[in-house]
């Protein structure tokens, strides 16, 4: 029975004096066991144990004065290194006023309360966001982004009865009018598959063309994250991530799964449903998480 | 797989993928393996591998007998129902179609918004109550929620409701102080019947992988959960995890979520579980 605990993986390496294609595979099985308990996705986990394995025959492996150590350093930053690198970088609005933000995902993934927190982040470096209820069919939607722009001091922009096309484009004028230099779109959850939910994404993103799109995923989400991100990287093509409920006990895989499935960074670490607890991402910090 | 004729190492280990796919668990993946492993080894045909698949699967899922259970007589009037869960796993949702079930029974039921934190939480429970034509107690932003599960108790009883169904906030299980609160509106409705919350439902949404688990000991351990709803199955996550669940906890899955609509609620159904892990 391998072991699943990336700290006696580690025990065993760093003891080993020489490597043998045996404990590489040994190594490698017990890594891949690790990610998929920490819910990385299976295909994910499979590329990069194969990939960890390549590196851990090679040269600068098989020569260095201790193998095993070099193979726990490979996997460490292999891990960072796909999930954006150790530099942490926060997407600059640096296009033409008012800059256009647009927030999808899945149902339920923390959308409302992250525009909530990204535009109270915004104020404090002196941004005027205008926040735009554009979910038109969840019970009182409307009503939580209006609670909570009242919260931050935010203006909300709203319209009953309208489209989610239309309360967009008539926010963006709006803002225009009123000199809001952020205008932050807040979606209806759907599921990748519902096509006529992704189209009506799609209008409203070719219409506005959006100088930055996130996807909000939760952080507890397991093997079928990959599904949702790719589609809608296909379909919507967005910019960035946001992982959110991250303030549990979610090993996170689903962030190495996002990340490798579609290229993109996450941006944003959302840690609780107070409005101060948004942070950047910080991909050496999941590292050391989902290994556990 | 099914259409390669035999089966062989390679896809032995294409089966074990596609069932951690489910997210049911490395273990349990493990498990079902080596329990059909031989079966398959020796030679079967494409139809077989799945109904013995199934099989598996399904001798693992605890059965739920919906008839029984919602179409007997109700013991306790009110009879209470506390739908708890981490945050956005579908519980308000849940609330609302439930009622509405049980109206479908002829029962006269009574909601309660115990969720007092969340912005337009009530608001967005009212609504629901609406749409299931049933009447809702809600209090004030930031009133106790023991208290509102208090009240609304009492008032069901004066109102000889046949049904309480308790809405309540979301939270994480690692939040202590959170999972306080919940005890304690679970405590809160005991002191006035004993047997009370007679239902503890416990929100998954399919999307989770291996927390879903801990949520389950957690949110067992600290109120004690009598059944599951597996959310927003509608989707492409499989909910495989349940199998786990099933395998570590006496907690059978009772419904499961389909849809954002009224109607998208129905009892769970083993057979049609398992093979729906495979599509
Ligand atoms: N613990 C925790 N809860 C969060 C976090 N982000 C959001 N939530 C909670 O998760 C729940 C869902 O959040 P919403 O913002 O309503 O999610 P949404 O994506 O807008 O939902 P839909 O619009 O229905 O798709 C709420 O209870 C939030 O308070 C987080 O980082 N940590
Ligand atoms: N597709 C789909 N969406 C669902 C299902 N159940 C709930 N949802 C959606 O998931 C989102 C969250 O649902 P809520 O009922 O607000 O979840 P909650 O657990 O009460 O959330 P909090 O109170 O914030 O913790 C909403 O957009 C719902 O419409 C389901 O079975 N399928
Ligand atoms: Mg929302
Ligand atoms: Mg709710």
């Amino acid at each position: 029975q391998l072991s699943g605990r990336f700290a006696e993986i580690t025990k065993n390496l760093r003891g080993l004096g020489k490597i043998t294609d045996k404990n590489i595979s040994d190594t490698v099985r017990s890594v891949r066991r690790t990610l998929l308990e920490a819910d990385v996705n299976y295909k994910v986990a499979k590329k990069f144990t194969e990939s960890i394995k390549s590196k851990a025959m090679g040269d600068k492996v098989l020569r260095s004065v201790s193998p095993g150590q070099q193979i726990v350093k490979i996997i460490y930053d292999e891990l960072v290194e796909l999930m954006g690198g150790a530099s942490v970088k926060e997407p600059e609005l640096k296009g033409k006023k008012p800059h256009i933000v647009m927030v999808v995902g899945l149902q339920g993934s923390g959308k409302t309360t992250f525009v909530a927190k990204y535009a109270n982040r915004l104020m404090k470096s002196g941004r005027k966001p205008l926040l735009v209820a554009a979910d038109v069919y969840r019970p009182a939607a409307v009503e939580q982004l209006s609670q909570l722009a009242k919260q931050i001091g935010a203006e909300l922009f709203s319209n009953k009865g309208d489209s989610p096309l239309k309360i967009s484009k008539d926010a963006v004028k709006q803002a225009v009018r009123d000199n809001r230099d952020v205008v932050i779109i807040d979606t209806a959850g759907r599921l990748q598959i519902d096509s006529a939910m992704m189209g009506e994404l799609r209008q409203i993103k070719e219409s506005l063309k959006p100088e930055l799109i996130l996807f909000v995923a939760d952080g507890m989400s397991g093997q079928d994250a990959v599904n949702a991100a790719s589609e809608f990287a296909a379909q919507i093509d967005f910019d960035g991530v946001v992982l959110t409920k991250l303030d549990g006990d979610a090993r996170g895989g689903a962030a190495l799964s996002i990340c490798a499935a579609t290229n993109k960074p996450i941006v944003y670490a959302s840690m609780g449903e107070s409005i101060d607890t948004l942070e950047l991402f910080h991909p050496d910090r999941m590292a050391g998480r989902i290994l556990g | 797989i099914t259409d390669r004729g035999k089966i062989g190492e390679q896809e032995i280990e294409e089966i074990e993928a596609a069932l951690i796919q489910t997210d049911m668990g490395v273990d349990m993946a493990a498990e079902i393996m080596e329990s059909v492993r031989e079966r398959m080894l020796k030679g079967i045909s494409s139809d077989e591998v799945y109904s013995i698949l199934a099989k598996e699967v399904q001798s693992r899922l605890k059965v739920f007998e919906w008839d029984d259970e919602i179409g007997k007589e109700l013991h306790s009037k009110p009879h209470v129902i506390l739908v708890v869960g981490v945050n956005g796993s579908g519980k308000t949702t849940t609330v609302g179609k439930l009622a509405a079930m049980h109206s479908r029974f002829g029962r006269n039921v009574l909601i309660a918004a115990a969720d007092t934190y969340r912005a337009a939480a009530a608001e967005q429970l009212e609504i629901w109550s609406k749409r299931a034509g049933v009447d809702i107690i809600k209090s004030v932003h930031g009133a106790e929620p023991a208290s509102v599960g208090h009240d609304a108790l009492l008032a069901a009883k004066a109102r000889g409701v046949d049904v309480l169904i308790v809405d309540s906030a979301g939270r994480l299980h690692t939040k202590t102080n959170l999972m306080e609160e919940l005890k304690k509106i679970s405590r809160v409705m005991e002191k006035i019947d004993p047997a009370a919350p007679h239902e503890i439902l416990l929100t998954l949404d399919s999307n989770n992988g291996q927390n879903a688990l801990l949520q389950a000991k957690e949110f067992g351990k600290a109120v004690g959960v009598t059944g599951l709803v597996l959310t927003k199955l509608d989707g492409t996550a499989k909910g495989g995890i349940v199998l786990s669940i099933n395998n570590e906890l006496d907690i059978p899955v009772k419904y499961i979520g389909i849809g954002e609509e009224v109607e998208d609620l129905e009892p769970f159904e083993v057979e049609a579980f398992a093979s729906s892990l495979f599509y």
